[in-house]
């Protein structure tokens, strides 16, 4: 564990708490795609298998464990208590084209041909374009509540943080996953033009709002 | 089995 991943896996874990305040304080999930949320729930189920095969630490199952629950409660409360609040009407991003688009991918370039390491593939590259239906939705509407952006960004500086701690592996433990680092930069190059928008005018006290 | 990668990250 390096500074990089820990704060990584914090911002990760702020990531779900913002949009989780986000839904309680506004009672609503509007401007929060379901698509993206699903596929991470999707993301987290097919990625932690190994809780039943491998134990790393009790920091890793504990972590796991929280992203499975948390991400199937999320999309329970968008599904259910919240779904009158739901902008299903500008979330339309055909999502069943990343999942069969990272299944095709998890198949061509898997990990091992290990059913385990072949869901663990495939769920990278989910993860890799997860946030895409959020990102689309954003773009169609123009704008984004304040604490919507907040929850973005820090999914965003999850993703480079991965890469700074991938760069500090690789120099102190020779560590290297190339899926996980291809997956890895292509995710965080999806949240470039976020990134400038939420720099140039959230952080300036005004709304996310495209120029 | 024992050769399958190991991915200690989350």
């Amino acid at each position: 564990m390096n500074i990089f991943r820990l704060v990584a896996d914090l911002l990760h874990l702020a990531s779900i708490f913002i949009l989780l305040l986000k839904i309680q304080q506004t009672k609503s999930c509007a401007g929060v795609s379901l698509k993206t949320q699903a596929l991470y729930f999707v993301v987290f189920v097919t990625r932690y298998l190994d809780l039943f095969t491998h134990f790393y630490s009790v920091y890793n199952s504990l972590m796991k464990l929280f992203f499975i629950a948390s991400s199937a409660y999320i999309v329970y409360l968008m599904w259910k208590p919240y779904r009158p609040t739901y902008s299903a009407s500008t979330d339309t991003f055909r999502a069943e084209f990343l999942i069969v688009g990272a299944a095709l991918l998890g198949l061509a370039f898997p990990d091992s041909w290990h059913i385990l390491d072949i869901l663990w593939s495939f769920s990278i590259y989910l993860e890799a374009v997860a946030i895409l239906p959020q990102l689309f939705q954003m773009t169609r509407t123009g704008e984004a509540e304040t604490i919507t952006s907040h929850y973005v960004f820090a999914l965003g500086a999850y993703r480079a943080l991965y890469l700074m701690n991938w760069i500090y592996r690789y120099y102190t433990e020779g560590y290297m996953d190339v899926i996980a680092w291809v997956a890895g930069a292509v995710q965080t190059i999806l949240y470039a033009d976020f990134f400038y928008i939420y720099l140039t005018r959230v952080m300036r006290g005004r709304l996310f709002s495209l120029p | 089995s024992s050769s399958r990668p190991v991915h200690d990250e989350l």
